[in-house]
């Protein structure tokens, strides 16, 4: 565990409980794709499978229940408690355009191929795009509230620290893992655009609007 | 090397 492998995960954490709050407190999952949050609930369930097989520390498993945990109540409040306020209208991305790609990419280039290897496999590949929804129902409607930024930009700072750590363990440790890597940096690719949104308007205390 | 290990990574 280095800085900022830790300092991703905080941020990965923050990110996860600002939405839950979000949605508490305004009692609203408007401007929110429940279908990132879908994705991310299958990221977590096919990742996290090796709950059940291997042991690595007390942090890693405590954090892994976490996330889904929150996860799924998140989409409890998404599509039970709050789904009259759900948008469906504009979150309207088709998901089978991520999930399908990511299935055969998973089936041909992963470290091993067995089922707890692909699985692992599709969901780093299926995490690094699994915003992608959410960004288009942010472009369809053109803004997005203050809360809902500051939450993108936790979920993405998570992967872009990550980055930081793998280039940390490379050279402290000889460690690498090409496939994490490289979808790492898809997914930080992703956020780039709203990072830069976020740094010149949210910080100023303006509302995300994306230009006419 | 690359091969299948433990992923002790979240």
């Amino acid at each position: 565990m280095n800085i900022f492998r830790l300092a991703g995960d905080l941020s990965h954490l923050l990110a996860i409980i600002i939405l839950l709050l979000k949605i508490w407190k305004t009692r609203s999952c408007a401007g929110i794709s429940g279908k990132s949050q879908v994705l991310f609930a299958i990221v977590y369930l096919t990742r996290y499978l090796d709950l059940f097989t291997t042991y690595i520390s007390l942090y890693n498993s405590i954090m892994k229940i976490v996330f889904i945990a929150a996860s799924g109540a998140t989409l409890y409040l998404m599509y039970v408690k709050f789904k009259a306020t759900y948008d469906h209208n504009h979150d309207s991305f088709r998901i089978e355009f991520l999930l399908i790609p990511c299935v055969i990419l998973a089936l041909i280039i992963n470290h091993d191929f067995t089922v707890m290897e692909i699985l692992w496999t599709f969901s780093i590949y299926l995490e690094s795009v699994a915003i992608l929804p959410q960004l288009f129902l942010v472009s369809k409607t053109g803004e997005a509230e203050s809360i809902t930024s500051h939450y993108l930009f936790a979920l993405g700072s998570y992967r872009a620290l990550y980055l930081l750590n793998w280039i940390y363990r490379y050279m402290a440790e000889s460690h690498y893992d090409l496939i994490a890597i490289f979808a790492g940096v898809v997914q930080t690719i992703l956020y780039c655009d709203f990072f830069y949104l976020y740094i010149t308007k949210v910080l100023k205390g303006k509302k995300l609007q994306l230009p006419a | 090397d690359q091969e299948a290990e433990e992923h002790d990574e979240l």
